[in-house]
């Protein structure tokens, strides 16, 4: 975390606020709730109080503003700046200004007004902005699920820093963003993408050029804000330019950043029977348009082409690819395929049938 | 007349910068040299900040960075 230059705060811990005005684009309740979760997302974790008044100066104003509107900070139209506040402080100390021109919302389409505002007021109280990616105070808008949102623990620690510790009896927590080196990093799902590979874990995703030493962590909502977290599996149909996406018994088809229409789908629809209720991991053979399923201890092979499981199938993993167990992740690189089973992946040979290597899992990583 | 695509980027991170690095508007033409250098110091500072690698040259992941939807807030200095 950061906090703003001169470690500005408020004097007093009973602070208001007032909504000066309403986006056309939510209902005024949705607005008035999205307002009030954003500060209760602070009050739960610092022992600051916030009153709502309708009228007169509150200490935190709140406005939708449009491009030039008097600050010497315009916005300048849709997406680009989506907001901004100011510091601690009297007059237009702590107030938060809206971009009109964008689309608020109270769910993952267009911007999400609870968001964007528990991130201003993160600027109102004295935060400035963190370089941790999985941070509410992160520069960059990233859509997360608003009914399940825990406040980072790298947040926590920055207001704590700022106000001291909550006054309940058990210390609030919040969920830190994975180390890139973590020598017991495992993955949910690894998968090419484009070139790219991307290593999934809970809300993360790691995205990893081969020609690009540097490794670039992001939430998986700043690429795709409908997919959920906790991805299990994931692979890339090269011939269809398409990126497949599983969780539990559903799977999603991705087109860029957009899922193609009618997804998410069963994954029975694909052939599995009604006993498999989730895929651990998969991979596509752009060479031979199979496409390889592992569950549990058996793995299925599905033809691309015909859209239908192979004959023969499942097989056990044990009979082709070793004693490797439970398969976290899969993917194929350069003719081999990486199977990921907790801290570690197995190197395999299709052609030799043989494991060449075993290496740590973020072996992919600069570390 | 169209913007040539580098030009048009260039104005993008040079805008970017100046909103959130503090990049100094170009003044006089005269201190176009020491602009130059300033840009290449502000890039490394956000290339730093967002984890990406530190060339202080304007590359794709830099320019994809920065057309991301975000706060108006600098992330360095005032």
């Amino acid at each position: 975390y950061v906090l703003i230059d001169g470690n500005p705060k408020w004097p007093r811990n009973d602070l208001t606020y007032r909504i000066i005005n309403y986006t056309p684009d939510m209902r005024p309740a949705d607005v008035d709730e999205a307002i009030k979760q954003a500060f209760e997302v602070w009050s739960n974790v610092v022992p600051l109080t916030f009153r709502r008044i309708e009228d007169g100066a509150a200490d935190i104003m709140m406005s939708f503003q449009y491009r030039d509107h008097g600050d010497g900070y315009p916005f300048y139209g849709p997406h680009g700046t989506l907001a901004h506040a100011f510091q601690p402080g009297p007059r237009i100390g702590g107030d938060v200004h809206f971009d009109e021109e964008e689309t608020w919302t109270k769910n993952s389409r267009g911007y999400n007004l609870f968001i964007v505002a528990a991130h201003e007021l993160g600027h109102s109280l004295g935060l400035a902005h963190s370089p941790d990616p999985g941070s509410l105070m992160y520069p960059n808008y990233a859509y997360r699920d608003t009914k399940d949102f825990h406040l980072p623990q790298d947040d926590i620690n920055g207001i704590q820093a700022i106000y001291g510790q909550s006054l309940q009896p058990v210390q609030p927590t919040g969920p830190s963003t994975p180390g890139t080196c973590d020598p017991n990093l495992s993955f949910d799902a690894v998968a090419t993408l484009r070139g790219e590979m991307l290593f999934f874990k809970g809300r993360y995703l790691w995205r990893k050029h081969p020609q690009i030493r540097e490794t670039e962590i992001n939430l998986i909502s700043q690429f795709w804000p409908a997919l959920p977290a906790g991805i299990q599996a994931a692979y890339e149909n090269v011939e269809k330019d398409q990126f497949v996406l599983f969780k539990e018994d559903k799977y999603w088809v991705f087109k860029e950043s957009n899922v193609v229409h009618g997804y998410p789908k069963r994954i029975h629809q694909l052939g599995f029977p009604k006993n498999v209720k989730r895929i651990n991991a998969a991979f596509s053979d752009k060479n031979t348009g199979k496409t390889y399923f592992f569950v549990a201890n058996k793995y299925w092979r599905y033809d691309e082409n015909r859209q239908s499981m192979d004959e023969g199938y499942p097989r056990n993993i044990i009979s082709v690819f070793g004693k490797i167990g439970k398969v976290d992740a899969a993917f194929q690189h350069d003719g081999y395929i990486y199977l990921f089973h907790g801290r570690k992946q197995t190197q395999f040979d299709p052609n030799t049938k043989q494991v060449v290597r075993v290496l740590k899992s973020t072996s992919w990583f600069s570390c | 007349a169209p913007v040539a695509p580098e030009v048009d980027t260039m104005m993008l991170a040079k805008g970017y910068l100046r909103n959130f690095y503090s990049l100094e508007t170009e003044l006089r033409p005269s201190f176009r040299r020491k602009i130059t250098d300033s840009v290449s110091e502000k890039l490394r500072k956000m290339q730093s900040f967002f984890g990406l690698k530190v060339t202080g040259k304007l590359n794709n992941e830099t320019v994809e960075m920065m057309k991301q939807p975000r706060c108006g807030v600098p992330d360095i200095g005032e």
